[in-house]
C-alpha cells in the first residue's frame, strides 16, 4: 500500500523543499519507488531535483485543471526510484482559479488515487500558506510532516498550523495524522536553537524525531546542482540527518 | 510628505519581517516617525515588536473588514517614533474573505490615504505569497524593497515576483517602483552566498543596496525578547548593516 506524506507550515523558508527532495532521495535508494509532487507555484522541489521548471510545456497546473492526466506529467530524476509531478510558475493562477471551481480542495486527492497503486511513497512539498495549493494537499495525505526551523519565529505559526489541520480532520480528511515535526537548520552554537527545540518537545511530546537537522551549508548549495544531497554530498551531516530521518519514517509507518 | 514603502517577496523565509522591523526601528530613530503595517497573518512583524498577536482584540484584519479604522489599531512600540498597525491569526480569514468583496485589491491603500500624512515612513510587511494581502500592499505603496536570501533557491523566484510587480503597475498601482533589493542572510564562509549576489548585481545593476546583511545569530535572537536590533544589540554586525540600510533608504528619497 502507498504512503501519503504531506509536508506543511505556512511559515516561509523553514525547510520544507529541503525534506521533500531529501527524505524523497533517501527513501528511492532504500528501494522505496517514490513520487515527489511539488504544488508550490516557486517549483523549488521541481528545480531541486534537476527539473528547469520553465522549460517545462505541462505541469500540475494542467492536472490540476483538469487538462492532463497526473501520470502524463511524471518525470523521472537523477535518483533511482525517484519521480517528480513538477510545478512552475502557471500554478500560480490556481490559488484564485480554484477558488470557483467544483471539489477545489479535492481535486489532488482524486488525481493521487489514480496512481496510488504504483509508488510506496508518495511526498507533497507545499508553498508556504493556508491557501488552497496547501489544503489540496493535507486533503490527499495520510501523515503530515512539519519542518520546524530552529528560530524564534518559526514558533509562533504552529498553533495556527494546528488550527488549521483540525479544520482539515474535521470537514476534508478524517485520515490526516500528524506524523511528527522535524526540526531544522539548528545552529549548535546558539542557545536559541535549543530552546526552541525545548519549547517544541514540549508542546508536542512524542511527535519530534529524534533526527535533528543540522545547519549545513552543503544541503543549501546542492540545490544550485540540480541534486540532492545524496547526490551532491552524501557524507555531509546534513545528508546523514536526513537519512536517519527517512529510516524513522520508515519505521513509523 | 509620507512615503510608503513595501517589502515583498514570495520566497519564505528571505528576511521580510527582519528587515521591515530593524529598518523601521532605525528611520526611527534616525527621527523620523514611522509606522509599521503587518499584513501577514503570523503576525512576526507584530511580535518583533513586542505586541502579542494573540491578545490583540482588534487587528488589521478588522480595519481591512471595514469595522475599525486604522488610527484605532494603531500601537506605540518600545522604539520612541515608531508605531505598528498590528496583525494576527484572524487575517488568514481575510485571503478568501477579500476575493469577493468590492475594490478587494485597493481597500489597504484607502485606509492608508487617511492616515498617511502624520508619518514620514510607512513600511509594509507582507506574507510569503501572492496572494491579495500582498496585492494590497504592493497596491498601497510607492516604493518596493525586496529582501532577497544569499541562498540558490531564493533566487528562482524573483522573476516570477517581478512579473507579478508588472501586473500591479499595468492594473492597480501605476506609481509602484523597484527601490532597491537588499541581500539578507549573508554567510562570507560560503560561496555560494557570493556567487548569489553577483547573479542578482547582474540582472539589476544599480538596484542592489550596498548594505549587505550578513547571517547574524542577534538578528535571530531580538524577535524571542520582542525588541528590533537596535534594542537588543545596536553594535552588531547586523544592526550596524540594517543602520547603512536606513541611510540608503532615506538618501534615495
Ligand atoms: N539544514 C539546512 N542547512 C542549511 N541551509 C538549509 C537547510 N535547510 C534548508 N536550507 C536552505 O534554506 C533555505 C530555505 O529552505 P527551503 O527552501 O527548503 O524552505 P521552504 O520551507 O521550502 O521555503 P518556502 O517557504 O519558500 O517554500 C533554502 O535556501 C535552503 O537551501
Ligand atoms: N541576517 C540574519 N541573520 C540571521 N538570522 C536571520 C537574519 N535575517 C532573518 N533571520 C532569521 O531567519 C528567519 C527568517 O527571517 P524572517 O522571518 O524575517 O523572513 P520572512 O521573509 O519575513 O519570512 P516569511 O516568509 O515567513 O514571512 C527568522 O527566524 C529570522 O529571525
Ligand atoms: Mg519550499
Ligand atoms: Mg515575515
Amino acid at each position: 500500500s502507498t504512503r501519503t506524506l504531506v509536508i506543511a507550515n505556512q511559515k516561509g523558508g523553514v525547510g520544507k523543499t529541503t525534506t521533500t527532495v531529501n527524505l524523497g532521495s533517501w527513501l528511492a535508494l532504500d528501494g522505496y519507488k517514490t513520487l515527489i509532487v511539488d504544488i508550490d507555484p516557486q517549483g523549488n522541489a521541481t528545480s531541486g531535483l534537476g527539473v528547469d521548471p520553465k522549460g517545462l510545456e505541462k505541469c500540475i497546473y494542467d492536472v490540476l485543471m483538469g487538462k492532463e492526466t497526473l501520470g502524463s506529467i511524471v518525470l523521472e530524476t537523477i535518483v533511482d526510484n525517484l519521480y517528480v509531478a513538477p510545478a512552475s510558475f502557471r500554478l500560480v493562477g490556481a490559488q484564485v482559479e480554484l477558488v470557483s471551481m467544483m471539489s477545489r480542495e479535492t481535486r489532488l486527492k482524486n488525481l493521487l488515487e489514480t496512481i496510488k497503486g504504483d509508488y510506496h511513497f508518495i511526498i507533497i512539498d507545499c508553498p508556504p500558506s493556508l491557501g488552497l495549493l496547501t489544503l489540496n494537499g493535507l486533503t490527499s495525505a495520510d501523515e503530515l510532516i512539519i519542518p520546524v526551523q530552529c528560530e524564534y519565529y518559526a514558533l509562533e505559526g504552529l498553533s495556527q498550523l494546528l488550527e488549521s489541520i483540525d479544520q482539515v480532520k474535521k470537514f476534508l480528511n478524517p485520515n490526516l495524522e500528524l506524523a511528527g515535526l522535524v526540526m531544522t537548520m539548528h545552529d549548535s552554537r546558539t542557545k536559541i536553537g535549543q530552546q526552541v527545540i525545548e519549547e517544541v518537545k514540549k508542546h508536542f511530546p512524542d511527535k519530534v524525531y529524534s533526527s535533528i537537522i543540522p545547519r549545513s551549508v552543503r544541503l543549501s548549495e546542492a540545490p544550485s546542482f540540480g541534486q540532492p544531497i545524496t547526490h551532491y554530498d552524501a557524507l555531509s551531516r546534513g545528508a546523514i540527518a536526513y537519512k536517519d530521518l527517512a529510516k524513522e519514517v520508515v519505521g513509523h509507518g
